[in-house]
């Protein structure tokens, strides 16, 4: 059980770094375990080890979380508080993706993730949906023209009298409306 | 090909019965702010067995059943129906096509059927999770939240990692 | 300075269902002050009156809160938390214009508050901004091409080698890599 | 016209000294992700105040000093330097112009001045409130918070109406 969970955890980390490369064009990321806390500290111990009981084992935190390292391209390391909002988007997606890629899921539904990404971004982003979509049938919720032409097929929904309805469109209609 | 069809009928805004073919492919849902882009994604979280509310932006559980609006009257059931495509036997089961399907009532009861046969809700779910469907995880990727692997704390990241192992 | 803070919601609650019906082109809306918790529950109101006297007075609660209640054109009134992303933004720049116009602070600086609107919203949430400009200096981050042209002045942010630089821009310029 | 220029150096992502001058109309600031356009509101609510480093995105203090990066060394200062247009005399001065500098070295230590003087941080933050000059309520906007609003309780409400009153 450990072990799968290293092997998935690590090849989610070869793939992380792989899509972070691709999404920040260079730079360099990388996931690390925490250590479990242990230690000098006798009285958190104790505490720790009560709570590892109470806890049930996938939520066992005296396991030990997973950090993000990630360095931008020209940029230092630092804390992953201080990236800007498209940043983060692309750190995500880039974990996102790589555990699509480890463990495919038939299916993944992504609502409005290119939401803060600048149009070159999200062309980058879409060129990786590209890849897994072989995998994983996506269907991905969108204001974005880019986006919607990475789509096989486009429904567009209105509401007309507080009923929504769905109608399959051509990507000419629905850019018309697109941001 | 996994997911066939999904069949909308009371579901919030999607009061007339409404049915949306997947395609292989990669399908774009796309359309103005408020006509029910993320309802949809609601009903497919709905109908793979969410059971928090809060997951679904209501309050209670009638808030997921058409209220009515504009001289239309409010609908007293949801049904949401997921066609699931069974050619390549990824699904326990000998059917080529396997259905899912869930309703809610104002009165509070709730129906949970497999190929339109009524089963118990740890029935779907032991199906949907023998197919590796999950409703939570990172399956569905809801509004706003692209970040929340960013934000939530190192020992919650941990469980992504365990239903990818 | 009860009466001074009732006469400002009244203001404001004024502005805010002005705003709103103009964003979602008709509807209702509208703030209620709530009463502060008093009545039957002897044994809570001790409690509460202990935490107004704990508390300063700004942060009173027991003064009671602000609802806030609303129906989308030709829906029904409906927990706020059921509305869309871009319905909530909708709603909160209302009650920020509303507030903006009470009060016109000199200046007011928004970062990407148009994320979440499709490209009608956009055009609506900037003629609302247009009119409030006259008192109060806007400083608008965006990557929307419709807001960029409802400004005086554009700059463009660069990044090399990790260092940010700012050059003044021509509209069609700002636009071409605009969402 | 109220706010004249923005001077920075050191802030942040602005490593070289950096101006940008007010329009008495709509300003609009523009870029790709990562530029450096939400470092420029930070270090609008940083010189009127803040003192919250989580408002500014940082841990630290020092955080909003330029961290140095591709062959660049790290910066010991940041300094920012905000102009006031005061020919209407909306602010408690004599001056037509107004300066407020704040400064932040890695040690730890900071200066507040206005128009060039040396004051205390009281001072500023009195100067400010006078002309009703907040870094908090309504004035700036963050990314991503403008339903914040709606997100927070009632009793939080309140305080953006007592900020108008
Ligand atoms: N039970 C219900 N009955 C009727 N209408 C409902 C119900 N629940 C939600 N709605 C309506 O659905 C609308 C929200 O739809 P949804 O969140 O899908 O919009 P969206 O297309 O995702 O928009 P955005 O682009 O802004 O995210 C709201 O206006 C809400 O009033
Ligand atoms: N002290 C610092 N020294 C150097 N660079 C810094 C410092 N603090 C933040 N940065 C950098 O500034 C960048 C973030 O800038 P900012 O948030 O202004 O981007 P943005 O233009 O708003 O982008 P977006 O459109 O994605 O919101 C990050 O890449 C971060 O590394
Ligand atoms: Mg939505
Ligand atoms: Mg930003």
């Amino acid at each position: 059980m450990k072990r799968r969970f290293d092997e998935t955890f690590q090849a989610v980390n070869e793939r992380f770094r792989q899509h972070f490369v691709t999404l920040f064009q260079g730079g360099n990321a990388r996931l690390e375990m925490q250590q479990p806390k242990r230690g000098a500290k006798g009285e958190a111990d104790d505490e720790d080890e009560e709570l590892a009981e109470a806890l049930p084992a996938k939520k066992n935190n005296i396991a030990g979380g997973v950090e993000i390292f990630v360095q931008i391209p020209g940029k230092k390391v630092q804390d992953l508080s201080l990236l800007s909002g498209g940043e983060r988007s692309l750190v995500s997606s880039a974990l996102l993706f790589a555990l699509l890629e480890t463990n495919p899921p038939p299916f993944c539904l992504l609502d409005e993730v290119d939401a803060a990404l600048d149009e070159s971004n999200v062309v980058r982003f879409c060129e990786i949906l590209l890849t897994l979509a072989h995998q994983t049938q996506f269907i991905v919720i969108t204001h974005n023209r880019v986006t919607m032409t990475h789509a096989n097929v486009i429904y567009g929904v209105s509401m007309t009298d507080s009923v929504s309805r769905i109608l399959s469109m051509k990507l000419a209609e629905a850019q018309v409306s697109a941001r | 090909m996994y997911l066939k069809r999904l069949n909308l009928h009371g579901f919030k805004s999607f009061a007339a019965r409404t049915a949306l073919d997947f395609s292989p492919g990669t399908t774009a849902i796309v359309g103005p702010n408020g006509s029910g882009k993320s309802n949809i994604a609601d009903s497919l979280r709905w109908v793979l067995g969410e059971q928090s509310m809060r997951q679904l932006r209501g309050k209670k559980s009638e808030d997921i059943i058409f209220a009515g609006g504009h001289g239309r009257a409010q609908l007293g059931m949801a049904e949401v129906t997921l066609t699931l495509d069974n050619a390549s036997n990824w699904l326990p089961s000998e059917f080529t096509e396997v259905t899912v399907t869930r309703r809610a009532f104002r009165s509070g009861d709730s129906d949970y059927l497999i190929n339109g046969t009524k089963v118990r809700l740890k029935d779907m779910l032991n199906l949907l999770s023998q197919a590796r469907i999950g409703h939570d995880s990172y399956t569905i990727i809801g509004q706003g939240l692209v970040d929340q692997a960013l934000s939530s704390r190192a020992e919650e990241r941990r469980s992504l990692f365990e239903d990818a192992a």
